[in-house]
């Protein structure tokens, strides 16, 4: 089973759009899936809200974390946020235990991929989402601010693997938000292929409207319109993810 | 002296661009305003360091607080973020009687207006944004989530007023990031203007790159393109804190 948290510290930059994509790409393209929203605020939960997500579809007499589980959609099973009732305060203890065996129960349950959604800021809940997956795969704005915001995210990934062995790998960087009318994309996508090399994925997100839209419709892109180019740009994406680059 | 945050928990929604705005406009219509970065991510800072910011122009022989304030350019002041080597953990102690001395210091410094920048979640940073400040200035992105945001934002304010009295007014809503070739930003708006009337400042904030590019240069876009689409929407929302709404 592959584990990725999608996480960086900076805000907006595409977390939660991109968790909800990979992981409903994944079920689509025939993986059985457990997308976890870590955040509190349960923007992934939000944004998939409508995808008959159905609570009595939980295995009833389900146990441990099968109990929390709810089909969203062919393969895609979704673990909700805990919500803003149980906001992070400095005395919330995340479990370690729980969330090795979280991701064991998961194995178990036949599940390919783990995407974990994670907050803003490394908090509680975002060293959780480095702790419970092997990988970590970082989306970037292709702005100034969150250029800054990847080196640091980098050194915390030094961090979660000299803490966590086998954990915090980097699977790579994820240009999100790309406004192809303004070269300032351009030139950001060109300092981090330098940079990062084959870390970067090739494929780019560009901005679409729709990809809000189909949030504020609770729906992945997916669903909500197939072929425009935020579906498009995350389907390239998740292909990249399944079956590598296709150029050297 | 007036004193506002710039918060709200949802991440990327234009606070460090507003809270910096909000600032230099301000000290450029003649107040003398401080401008406290609360983010550890220091992204407030960063936006403005090459504003002619001099490490030397702190007043020698100063102390508390002004040893700490730097100026920036003008009559804006710039205390800088504490930066991620102090990164928050849940044993950060922030000292409320520190904040209160803080602000007490700043209106006897002869300031008129205290302009917070708050990172986004409601962490010991955000809290101690609205204990520091007794306004507070929501950005709100023409968005779905960013609607969601701010229902809850609204409730976090009123556990301030209520822990804190005399802290957590809403000074207003600003909306962010206006894409206006889509409409779903006209209808956040006239959703936002039905839910909360005047609260809503009237000034939107069209996206504008030459923002972003800004901030690449380390400067505001009052420095950097004053009569660009972002610079305009800018100085209409700074005329109107300053002035008011110009129609009933
Ligand atoms: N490619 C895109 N084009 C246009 N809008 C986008 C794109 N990707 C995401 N958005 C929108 O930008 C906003 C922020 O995206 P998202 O919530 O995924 O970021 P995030 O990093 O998870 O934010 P947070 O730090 O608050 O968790 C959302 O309203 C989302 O719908
Ligand atoms: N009106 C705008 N048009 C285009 N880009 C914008 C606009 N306002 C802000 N941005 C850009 O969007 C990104 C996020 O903005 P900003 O950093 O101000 O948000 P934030 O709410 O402070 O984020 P965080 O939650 O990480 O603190 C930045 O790269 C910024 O330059
Ligand atoms: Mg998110
Ligand atoms: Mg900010």
């Amino acid at each position: 089973m592959r584990s990725v948290a999608v996480a960086n510290q900076k805000g907006g930059v595409g977390k939660t759009t991109t968790a909800i994509h990979l992981a409903h790409g994944l079920a689509l393209s025939g993986r059985r899936v457990a997308l976890i929203d870590l955040d509190p605020q349960g923007n992934a939960t939000l944004a998939i809200q409508s995808m008959g997500l159905d609570e009595a579809a939980g295995e009833s007499g389900a146990e441990g974390v099968f109990a929390l589980l709810r089909r969203v959609s062919g393969e895609l099973w979704l673990l909700p946020s805990s919500g803003s009732s149980r906001n992070l305060g400095p005395d919330t203890k995340l479990d370690t235990r729980g969330l090795v065996r979280l991701s064991a129960e998961l194995e178990k349950g036949g599940f390919e991929w783990l995407v974990v959604d994670c907050p803003p800021r490394m908090d509680h809940w975002g060293w959780a989402g480095l702790q419970l997956c092997q990988e970590v795969l970082i989306p970037v704005q292709a702005e100034f601010l969150a250029m800054q915001g990847l080196s640091q995210m980098l050194r915390t990934l030094e961090q979660a693997q000299a803490q966590f062995p086998g954990h915090g790998e980097l699977m790579g960087v994820l240009v999100t938000m790309v406004d192809q009318r303004h070269p300032i994309a351009r030139d950001v996508v060109q300092d981090l292929r330098q940079n990062l090399g084959p870390k970067v994925f090739e494929s780019l997100i560009f901005r679409d409207m729709q990809l809000v839209e189909a949030a504020s419709h609770g729906k992945t892109i997916f669903e909500y319109n197939l072929f425009c180019k935020g579906a498009l740009a995350y389907a390239d994406f998740v292909r990249e993810v399944v079956h590598g680059r296709t150029s050297t």
